[in-house]
């Protein structure tokens, strides 16, 4: 009735003749319903991909992606319907990777990228370094483990070159391959700060010894770039949905 | 929850609404989904359907009904036709820094509509 379309936004739809006019009505608005859902103004501004090889191996080393043998991505969950409706919490989950630049001051030198621009009161659960340890030829045919010691500092960008040290840790190398480090104290207070930029310093000691090499941002090994794994969740508690 | 599809006599139902991220050109920084079901609810709800599905358990909400089935409504009249169930959708996207963001957004998809 005209009294229930005057109060309902709902009733009184799909008329026949607005049908072209109301799909691209929908169209925008669900283009602006997602970008809000994201807490996003507008869509990123995408101008160079990156490295399918990077972006690959990144997802291949995260429990939530896989990816198929045709180079598509296959992530459980991501059919559209999450697999929990009753998933109230939102939870993020932000791959990083590694850049360096002219600001950088040393090989060993590399810098994330993130903000809490767009993802506002986002909590840092957990955030870990990913870096890749090549074996160097004439090491792995001796099958030899090599213990190195990896040292992780940061710095401010632009300051007096004073490395801070954020963690240790002893890692033992059979054959080439990926291990994680802990940085999530270093994330939180970051972002706490407002800031958008993690600089970091990579010190291995014995990797020379070992003949061994951390692969820090080489353009020549795209699969092998370092990245930064941010498990987030909104910090907001007071908008949180409890079911009872 | 009916589902629009010509045969509900216009009654309050869920119309299904998919959008390829591909056709609007969103595909260079949504990774996954392909697409988004942006369902929405549509139609109209009689006195008689206020209430169904979401409370229509509750013995108040029977005693109203009763009410509004005999034309003498207690309180409002009108209802509106509106998601009685939503799901979350996972998100996987490029953010501003070319982050890849793994976002499950709650309340997304419309699954069900009814009379409120």
């Amino acid at each position: 009735t005209v009294s229930q379309e005057s109060q309902c936004a709902s009733c009184g739809l799909g008329h026949p003749d607005d049908s072209g006019r109301m799909d691209t009505d929908f169209l925008e608005a669900v283009k602006r319903h997602i970008l809000n859902r994201l807490q996003m103004r507008e869509r990123p501004n995408i101008t160079h991909p990156i490295p399918k090889a990077a972006m690959v191996t990144a997802l291949r080393k995260l429990h939530a992606g896989k990816v198929r043998e045709d180079g598509r991505f296959e992530i459980p969950n991501l059919d559209g319907h999450a697999a929990h409706n009753e998933v109230q919490e939102e939870t993020s989950e932000i791959i990083s990777f590694a850049e360096s630049d002219d600001v950088t001051p040393s090989k060993s030198s590399l810098y994330f990228l993130i903000s809490n621009e767009g993802n506002q009161n986002l909590y840092v659960l957990q955030a870990n370094l990913w870096l890749y340890f090549k074996l160097l030829p004439g090491t792995q045919e001796k099958g030899l483990r090599r213990k190195v010691t990896v040292r992780v500092h940061y710095y401010e960008p632009g300051g007096q070159n004073v490395h801070w040290p954020m963690m240790e840790k002893r890692v033992e190398l059979k054959r080439s391959g990926w291990h994680t480090f802990p940085v999530s104290e270093a994330v939180r207070e970051m972002l706490a700060k407002g800031g958008r930029r993690q600089d970091l310093d990579i010190h291995c000691d014995g990797c020379e010894a070992a003949n061994v090499q951390p692969i820090l941002v080489d353009p020549n090994d795209p699969s092998h770039r370092p990245f930064l794994v941010v498990h987030a969740q909104q910090a907001d508690g007071k908008h949180r949905i409890r079911k009872r | 929850g009916l589902e629009c599809d010509g045969t509900n006599g216009g009654l309050c139902c869920r119309q299904q609404f998919y959008i390829d991220f591909r056709l609007i050109g969103w595909n260079d920084w949504i990774i996954a989904p392909a697409g988004y079901y942006g369902n929405y609810c549509e139609g109209s709800c009689p006195a008689y359907l206020a209430g169904v599905p979401g409370s229509a358990s509750s013995f108040h909400t029977a005693v109203v009904n009763q009410y509004r089935m005999r034309g003498m409504s207690p309180g409002s009249v009108n209802s509106c036709c509106i998601p009685t169930k939503l799901s979350t959708m996972s998100m996987l996207y490029f953010d501003d820094e070319y982050n890849i963001v793994k976002r499950d957004v709650p309340n997304m998809i419309v699954e069900e509509c009814g009379c409120a």
